[in-house]
């Protein structure tokens, strides 16, 4: 399983459908400060399911969604979606197909809606087909900018912990 | 439990103190549970000794010095429990220019049957991806485009 | 105290949106008192509008626009509250290579009757100092030489 | 008023006596990962008399004090001491003189000792003069590796509160 396409359209930054094709391997994202960078991995952590929007660095919903440029003469969205396409293949998502997406809608009041395959389904529907692959929003695997040293800062008893939890 | 801990531990261990001496040229890494003889009423200790110098808890090291051995103590659990994906966003902003390059040689190495995806600003780490991606702004809307391999950091 | 209150603030205000315009090239940086009738029953907000986009609250913005805020409200108090020395440790982590060039000439344009100590890492800012110390550990033990002005990054 | 010479004996990795002298305007430190650098802002907290080792970024006072290399040598040391020299033409230390210097001594047990320019003086006292020209442990114009967004975080009324200290 990995990560083959992401679909951002009025999500924070991203007033336009925008989309990346991603391959295994070594993938670089880079651009000048504030181009959006860091709101592709927080596309990443709401599609999986994130629902404390302080990790995704807004203080409620509608900070999630594209709040337009009058400048520009683009309008304040009213839903932001987003939608990831893993690449299957391995079957680590126990679903019997090659490619499996997921989406996640959000509107101002905060309502959420999940797809799975296009399928509406439920948050803990999509939670639990995820863990099975090892895959959860606030994961080890996902490095939030400015937290690079985390992992060493630690305490003895919270890294017993967490390797607990890992096993 | 304790067992299949134990097997784990074992094997992290050994994958931290491997992957901790290539990303320092030769330092020497290691984990150590707190109470050996009952693992789960003590704690995990992470000790690191880079060249030229003695080995000390982590908590005592630097600022770069700990991105070091955090980013090493990530991959050494990578090798035991693959996750199927990995977003780093600018682990390396407090890197010097020597330890960058070789986080970059390390992840390259390491990313068969994985996939990296590495928020950065560092030149040292674009040259050396399989696939770049550049983010910028338009008319006050973020958009992406796939980069040709052999350029710059976009600034 | 309140008159003395808000000619500090007026001051400080004029100076934040100057600098910032200046690192920026253009953007507009905004201190608002919440009470502006009763100023201390109210918080101060702090807006920031880069260039191309449109003006929001400074917690909104990405982490390399909320360096750039941050140093910019500290050179407006310094200009009204001129402290003897400034030490920056690697402020410019996470800017990019424009943001840090900006950084640098705004912070030499600045240090007439000034005394800036700058941790860095990143070329852009050694190239613009007018004094480089590079240190460096020798036998376990950290030692300070001065540099001549036109060095690389030592790493 | 400006830092016009630092020098370090003993002081976390600084074994060797180490002299920096400075000039006003723009002045870089640079060096490798783990060389020395922030210990050098370490140094100056501690030398205007910060108590908390956590600032200093080691959890007690024995922290503090070079704990020598036996591959290279050099042994633990028992005390560590900083001393600054501040260039005072324009006196706006309450001292008549040109150059006044702080300095600082700690032992493991956490017993420090202050001197000004040469004479045992209680912390207060070193505090109390440094407060006169604006210059505080823990005051605005230092800022500590990895806090360089801190004063963009701040609740507009922390913003308030730092504003009424300041003027
Ligand atoms: N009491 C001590 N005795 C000897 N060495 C120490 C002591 N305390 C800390 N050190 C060492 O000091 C070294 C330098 O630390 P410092 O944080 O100053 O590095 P730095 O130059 O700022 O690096 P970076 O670029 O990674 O931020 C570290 O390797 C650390 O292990
Ligand atoms: N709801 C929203 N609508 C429109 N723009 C938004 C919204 N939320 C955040 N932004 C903007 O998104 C921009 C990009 O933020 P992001 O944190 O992704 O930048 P970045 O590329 O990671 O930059 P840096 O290199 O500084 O970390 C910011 O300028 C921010 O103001
Ligand atoms: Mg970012
Ligand atoms: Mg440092």
């Amino acid at each position: 399983v990995y990560i083959k396409k992401i679909m951002i359209k009025n999500f924070k930054s991203f007033g336009n459908l925008v989309k990346l094709n991603f391959e295994p391997g070594f993938n670089i994202v880079t651009g000048p400060n504030g181009s959006g960078k860091s709101n592709i991995i927080d596309a990443v952590q709401f599609v999986l399911g994130e629902l404390h929007t302080r990790r995704m660095r807004v203080s409620d919903h509608s900070g999630l969604i594209y709040d337009g440029n009058e400048e520009g003469g683009s309008q304040k969205a009213s839903v932001a979606q987003v939608t990831l396409t893993f690449e299957n293949t391995d079957r680590n998502l126990a679903i019997d197909k090659n490619l499996v997406s997921i989406s996640r809608k959000v509107d101002r009041q905060g309502n959420s809606q999940y797809y799975l395959n296009g399928k509406r389904v439920s948050r803990r529907a999509i939670l639990d087909m995820l863990e099975m692959a090892g895959i959860s929003p606030g994961g080890y695997n996902i490095v939030l900018q400015g937290t690079a040293t985390r992992l060493s800062d630690l305490t003895p008893q919270e890294r017993m912990k967490a390797f607990e939890d890992l096993i | 439990k304790q067992e299949h801990f134990m097997k784990a531990f074992n094997e992290v261990c050994e994958n931290f103190s491997t992957i901790f001496a290539k990303l320092t040229g030769g330092g020497e890494g290691r984990l150590e549970l707190q109470k050996p003889e009952n693992p789960f009423s003590g704690g995990v200790d992470l000790y690191v000794q880079f060249p030229g110098k003695p080995m000390r808890l982590v908590a005592g090291a630097s600022g770069g010095e700990r991105s070091v051995a955090a980013i090493a103590y990530l991959l050494s659990i990578q090798k035991f429990l693959k996750a199927p994906f990995y977003l780093f966003d600018e682990i390396d902003a407090h890197l010097d220019d020597l330890n960058v390059l070789k986080l970059a040689e390390t992840l390259k190495e390491n990313s068969d049957g994985a996939q990296f995806i590495v928020v950065t600003l560092k030149d040292a780490m674009v040259q050396n991806a399989e696939r770049i991606y550049g983010v910028f702004n338009q008319g006050g809307s973020s958009r992406v485009i796939a980069l040709p391999l052999k350029l710059e950091v976009v600034s």
